[in-house]
C-alpha cells in the first residue's frame, strides 16, 4: 500500500 | 507532481524493501518528521530511496537506520542551498514611495470601503497584491484573491493558487516564506512594511532576483472573520545581498 506523507506530517491514502 | 512541486513524501512497504520518493529540495520539517515516524514503525531493513532533482534517482540502503541518516543528509545539503534566498529588511514608509502604502493603511480600517481599497490597488500599487482569509477551522491562510500584476505566475499557476493555502506557491519555499509574514502580522496584529530581496525559483525558469516592498496588514473583520492583505511594488533599488 502506498501513502503520502504531506507538509504537516500527516500520512494520506494515495 | 504533487512530490515535485509541494514536497510531501510517498512511501510504500512492498514486499521487496520499503520504498520512499522525496524531493529533498521542498520537503517540509514536518513531513520529515512524519517520514521518521513512518520509518520507525516499519519492519524489514532495505529501503529504496527516490530522489527528486531534475528528475528521478534511485539509491538502495541496506538498513532502516542508514536510510534515515542518508535522507537527512540530502534534505540538509538542500537547505544549505537555499539559506539565504529571501532576505527581508524593515522599510521606511517615507522611503518606499509611500503614498499608496500610506492610504491602504489609512483605508483597512474599521470603516474599511471595498472600493476604495480596490482603487488604490488597482492604481497605486500596480494591482499586486494578495488577499488571504484565515479558516478558523484549519488554521490555514486561504488565497481569496490576488491581482494580475505579479509578473512571473503562469495563468495556470494562478488558478491553481487561488482557493489554495497562502504557502502552495509554485515555489514551495518562497510561499512558505510569504505564509511566515502572514502569520507574524496575524499574531502581531499590527502591519509588516519591509523591503524584500528573494530569489524565486519558478518551475521550469532560472531563478529570478525579486525586489519589492510588501506591507501585510489585517483587514477590519467582519461576521468574525479574519482577512489580512499583501500588497507590494517592485523597487529596482533594493540590495540586501
Amino acid at each position: 500500500e502506498s501513502l503520502l506523507i504531506d507538509d504537516e506530517g500527516r500520512l494520506r491514502k494515495y | 507532481p504533487i512530490l515535485e512541486t509541494r514536497g510531501w513524501i510517498l512511501v510504500e512497504n512492498s514486499a521487496i524493501a520499503l520504498k520512499i520518493d522525496i524531493n529533498p529540495a521542498l520537503v517540509s520539517e514536518k513531513a520529515l518528521c512524519g517520514l521518521i515516524y513512518w520509518l520507525a514503525d516499519q519492519e524489514g531493513e532495505r529501503v529504496i530511496i527516490g530522489v527528486c532533482d531534475d528528475g528521478w534517482s534511485h539509491e538502495v540502503l541496506p538498513s532502516r537506520r542508514l536510510a534515515q541518516r542518508r535522507i537527512v543528509e540530502l534534505v540538509s545539503a538542500c537547505r544549505r542551498n537555499r539559506d539565504g534566498r529571501f532576505l527581508a529588511s524593515s522599510a521606511e514608509l517615507a522611503a518606499a514611495r509611500a503614498a499608496p502604502f500610506r492610504a491602504l493603511i489609512a483605508e483597512c480600517g474599521p470603516t474599511a470601503d471595498r472600493g476604495r481599497i480596490a482603487d488604490i490597488l488597482r492604481n497605486g500599487l500596480a494591482d499586486r497584491y494578495t488577499a488571504v482569509r484565515l479558516d478558523p477551522g484549519s488554521g490555514e491562510l486561504i488565497v481569496e484573491g490576488m491581482g494580475e500584476g505579479y509578473r512571473g505566475y503562469a495563468a495556470g499557476q494562478r488558478a491553481s493558487i487561488l482557493n489554495g493555502r497562502v504557502e502552495d506557491q509554485p515555489d514551495y519555499d518562497y510561499g512558505r516564506w510569504v505564509g511566515d509574514g502572514f502569520r507574524q502580522v496575524l499574531k502581531q496584529g499590527t502591519p509588516l512594511l519591509e523591503d524584500v530581496d528573494a530569489i524565486i525559483n519558478w518551475p521550469g525558469a532560472e531563478p529570478r532576483r525579486h525586489l519589492y516592498t510588501r506591507l501585510v496588514l489585517p483587514i477590519a473583520r467582519k461576521k468574525g472573520e479574519t482577512w489580512l492583505l499583501s500588497a507590494s511594488l517592485e523597487r529596482s533599488d533594493i540590495d540586501l545581498r
